[in-house]
């Protein structure tokens, strides 16, 4: 898994969306 | 070189123009960050999963995030029709998904599909079961075991409850869904070894 536009594998966004640190930028 | 991602995330349309790789990742990356959220956002509704230390969290979401999606797009499989209804709204028979390589994998998916569906869990048995995907004290690398045990333990307990409770009559209900856990594991291992040849490919 791994999010090619942003170069984050699936952890990193887990561990991102776990701390709430997607709020506060759009997608 | 082009290519087809046969997974229901992707943005894949019917008679497009040839994609590359970089192409068919970028539109898949459109659905799949939010999709992940939205799978954390899901386990931090569990009552209990935010008292698991943050790197069993992350474990178990890791872990479990592609079991949950499977249940989430179960409905998606038309058993009936054997076709794929994709997120993008279009829809795939069984011998085209075939013809993206995807034959095995597609056709356990569509067996779990069956099996689940078959067993016609109301929206609270199927959120209890979600939870229980992912809460598995089993996953390796487990910081708490024993902490994720007893979460586990009482979603358990809560399934059981509900399901004997909606469904008084038929005592196999219960244990016929705790059989599907093994299948979405299977279903997780052949998904990462498939995914593990695209990269590859």
């Amino acid at each position: 898994f791994a999010d090619p536009a942003s170069n984050l594998g699936l952890e990193d966004i887990i561990r991102k969306a776990l701390m709430g640190s997607f709020d506060d930028k759009p997608d | 070189r082009s290519v087809h991602l046969a997974c229901p995330m992707s943005a894949l349309s019917r008679g497009g123009p040839p994609r590359s790789v970089q192409e068919v990742w970028e539109d898949f990356s459109l659905s799949f960050t939010p999709a992940v959220r939205e799978v954390v956002e899901f386990a931090r509704h569990i009552p209990g999963f935010q008292d698991l230390t943050q790197q069993d969290q992350v474990t178990l979401l890791k872990a479990g995030t592609f079991e949950v999606l499977m249940v989430r797009f179960a409905s998606l499989f038309d058993v009936r029709e054997r076709s794929l209804r994709f997120l993008s709204g279009a829809s795939y028979s069984l011998p085209e998904l075939q013809a993206m390589g995807m034959g095995e994998l597609l056709g356990s998916m569509f067996d779990f599909s069956e099996k689940l569906a078959s067993l016609n869990l109301s929206q609270e048995e199927l959120g209890i079961f979600t939870a229980l995907v992912l809460v598995s004290a089993d996953r390796s690398g487990m910081e708490n075991a024993s902490l994720v045990e007893q979460l586990q333990e009482t979603l358990i307990r809560a399934l059981r409850s509900l399901i004997l409770k909606n469904s008084p009559n038929d005592i196999s209900r219960f244990t016929k869904l705790l059989l599907r856990l093994p299948d979405l594991r299977t279903l997780n291992s052949m998904h990462s070894e498939k995914l593990l040849s695209f990269r590859v490919d």
